[in-house]
């Protein structure tokens, strides 16, 4: 089974690929992207492009792949297996981002944000296809911001090529919405599959759908939060939804270098100005480099 | 907390060989700052140990299963006693307008009630004529404090000490070095730099005035 | 040896969420 190996490890994630079909190497070929997984505060966020020649989108339309949001999970499922059954003239390839890579990114100290992380996330993707020996003609990418930035910015790197980008492109290019699929059954597997690298007996999977708002995705938060290292690897740390959790029902944890807290230092008495003891020495310069202290006490 | 984590050479842990002598953590008068310091006493007080902690802002530790907010790593290392002692020496000296004196009622302090306990170090008897003038009449032993001694005494220790940091490799220049930086330049510490260090090392663990004359000598 | 302060004193399930490596 193609993501047999996603379904193995889905904490691990990483780049899952079918065999590039033979006309797509010979032939101009249409390459749609698209994600799943954005809004959602657990699981991973997945990348992913399908390719086919051009003369065959309206083949690959007929499998049925337009309008993939309005599917149920079991239907997204069938029609990949259609897709997979068309490997014959039909590419995909999956970019798999795990929740605690998406929130290392988005937290550490150069930020490196979500909207990035997605964009070059996608031109690597791209990348991938062009390296593997797909003929690419044209671009088809899905996108939530701004399009004619990003349409810019992916003419600028692949100069040649045919570059359309578009808000709901699922529902306009059969080969987006392809793609689509593609994501939204690996992330659904990667969930169902998903194995907690925590020691944590045996958790709960009744998360609900993930997202936010979803009571029971905040349900299933509360019961999983461990007040001292927070939850499991499969949440996305950085969402507010986690962060409001960790800070009312987590131990506080301080970090030398985070930002001082909001209120000033009370400014000194005036009798310190007016000490009756000499002002103490400084330790010798081997205990200051060392952190080293005497005790009063234990 | 209830717990601490130490670093311990092992005759600071050695079992006692008699009950009620275990190893005893206790106050002691600083001989620098005059200030509650805390030491170690081995099982039977035979040996003295300073105790320091390693203790940087933002540490915690995590011990087996446990979560402890205090973050900082103890270390033990042996001490000599006569530092103490040393303190007492000078004051009964001030006091008494330099009489000789029995040790055991001039190592004494209401604050310090295990004071006491520095004379049961091993040859605390011995060596502490490194500091003292002793006269002996009958069986008891009488001591007066000899800055002369005291300054030779201390001047082998700072010699000790240039030999330790320089053996350890201990950067003791005035320019301030990181020591993950190496220098490709063959950069050599002044012989003064290494005995100006190692006096304000010594100088950790004698009072200020005793400091000066050291420095002077 | 922690490169935080963790606020707390007590039970932590260390086991479950780290590995102990050389």
């Amino acid at each position: 089974m193609a993501l047999s190996a996603l379904q193995r490890d889905p904490a691990g994630g990483g780049r899952f690929a079918s065999a590039v079909p033979e006309p797509c190497r010979r032939l101009p070929c249409a390459l749609g992207v698209d994600e799943a997984g954005r809004g959602p505060v657990l699981g991973p966020m997945v990348y992913a492009i399908c390719y086919c020649p051009v003369d065959k989108l309206e083949q690959l339309e007929a499998l049925g792949v337009a309008d993939s949001k309005t599917l149920s999970e079991a239907e997204r499922e069938r029609r990949f297996g259609l897709l997979e059954a068309a490997g014959d003239w039909v590419g995909w390839a999956l970019q798999v981002l795990p929740p605690d890579h998406i929130s290392a990114c988005m937290q550490q100290r150069a930020k490196y944000n979500l909207n990035e992380l997605s964009h070059d996330t996608a031109t690597e993707l791209i990348q991938f296809a062009l390296d593997s020996g797909v003929q690419v003609a044209q671009v088809l990418v899905d996108t939530v911001g701004p399009a004619e930035k990003y349409e810019a910015k992916l003419r600028q790197r692949f100069p040649g090529l045919g570059v359309t980008v578009r808000p709901k492109a699922d529902a306009l290019f059969p080969v987006v919405s392809a793609a689509s699929i593609c994501a939204k059954v690996a992330r659904d597997r990667a969930v169902l599959h998903w194995n907690f690298v925590e020691d944590l007996g045996d958790p709960d999977r009744d998360y609900g759908s993930g997202y936010p708002n979803d009571p029971k995705t905040k349900e299933w938060l509360r019961r999983n939060l461990e007040p001292v290292f927070g939850f499991p690897r499969l949440v996305r740390f950085s969402w507010g939804t986690a962060q409001a959790l960790l800070r009312d029902r987590g131990v506080p944890v301080r970090w030398a270098d985070e930002d001082p807290p909001e209120d000033p230092p009370a400014p000194p008495s005036v009798l310190s100005y007016f000490a009756r003891s000499p002002p103490r020495r400084p330790p010798h310069r081997f205990f200051q480099e060392r952190s080293l202290r005497p005790l009063a006490e234990l | 907390p209830a717990q601490w984590v130490l670093i311990a050479p092992e005759a600071a842990l050695d079992p006692p060989k008699k009950p009620d002598s275990e190893p005893l953590f206790t106050k002691l008068r600083n001989p620098s700052t005059g200030e509650a310091t805390l030491y170690l006493f081995n099982s039977g007080a035979q040996q003295l140990f300073e105790v320091k902690a390693f203790h940087e802002e933002c540490r915690s530790w995590f011990i087996g299963q446990t979560v402890q907010q205090d973050g900082r790593l103890l270390f033990v290392t042996p001490m000599d006693p006569l530092f103490l002692i040393l303190y007492y020496l000078i004051k009964a000296d001030k006091e008494q307008q330099g009489k000789f004196q029995p040790l055991d009622q001039v190592v004494l302090d209401s604050e310090y009630p295990s004071c006491p306990l520095l004379l049961k170090c091993a040859d605390v008897k011995q060596y502490i004529q490194h500091v003292t003038e002793e006269k002996e009449i009958g069986s008891q032993k009488f001591h007066k404090y000899s800055q002369e001694k005291t300054l030779k005494w201390l001047k082998k220790k700072v010699n000790q000490t240039v030999k330790a940091l320089k053996s350890n490799n201990i950067s003791v220049g005035e320019r301030v070095l990181a020591s993950t930086l190496i220098n490709s330049k063959q950069i050599t510490d002044a012989q003064e730099d290494y005995v100006r260090y190692a006096h304000g090392l010594i100088s950790e663990y004698i009072p200020e005035d005793l400091s000066k004359e050291l420095l002077k000598y | 040896l922690l490169p935080c302060c963790v606020q707390h004193d007590g039970p932590a399930p260390v086991a479950a969420f780290l590995r102990a490596r050389p």
